[in-house]
């Protein structure tokens, strides 16, 4: 797994969560996942605080791709 | 904090996470 994937599963993620395209993803927008993927609403929603670094209830790519390389590599991409 | 919102994940379901979003297929079949 290298930075083109998580880029690249990024912006799959993004996209499946942001259908408006607002460049941020919300509680809200991430519940639609529990259709596609093997977690409840609440393991969403701590996975979802978990990665909202600032706590402001917007996850941004920048957020979601950092705590993804962070989750993959152990670090962060700067 | 009773009235805290949900806590952060613990890392199974971090782990979980984004190894679903790993082995989901992309784009056409």
């Amino acid at each position: 797994v290298g930075q083109n994937t998580i880029v690249e599963k990024t912006h799959e993620f993004f996209q499946m969560c942001d259908i408006e395209s607002k460049g941020f993803i919300t509680q809200r927008d991430m519940q639609r996942l529990t259709a596609e993927l093997p977690l409840s609403a609440e393991e969403l929603e701590n996975v979802f605080n978990t990665l909202d670094s600032d706590g402001n209830g917007y996850l941004t790519l920048d957020e979601f791709s950092s705590g993804f390389s962070e989750f993959l590599f152990g670090r962060k991409i700067s | 904090d009773p009235n805290m919102k949900a806590g952060a994940a613990n890392e199974g379901v971090l782990a979980n996470f984004f190894n679903s979003l790993l082995s989901k297929k992309t784009g056409a079949p």
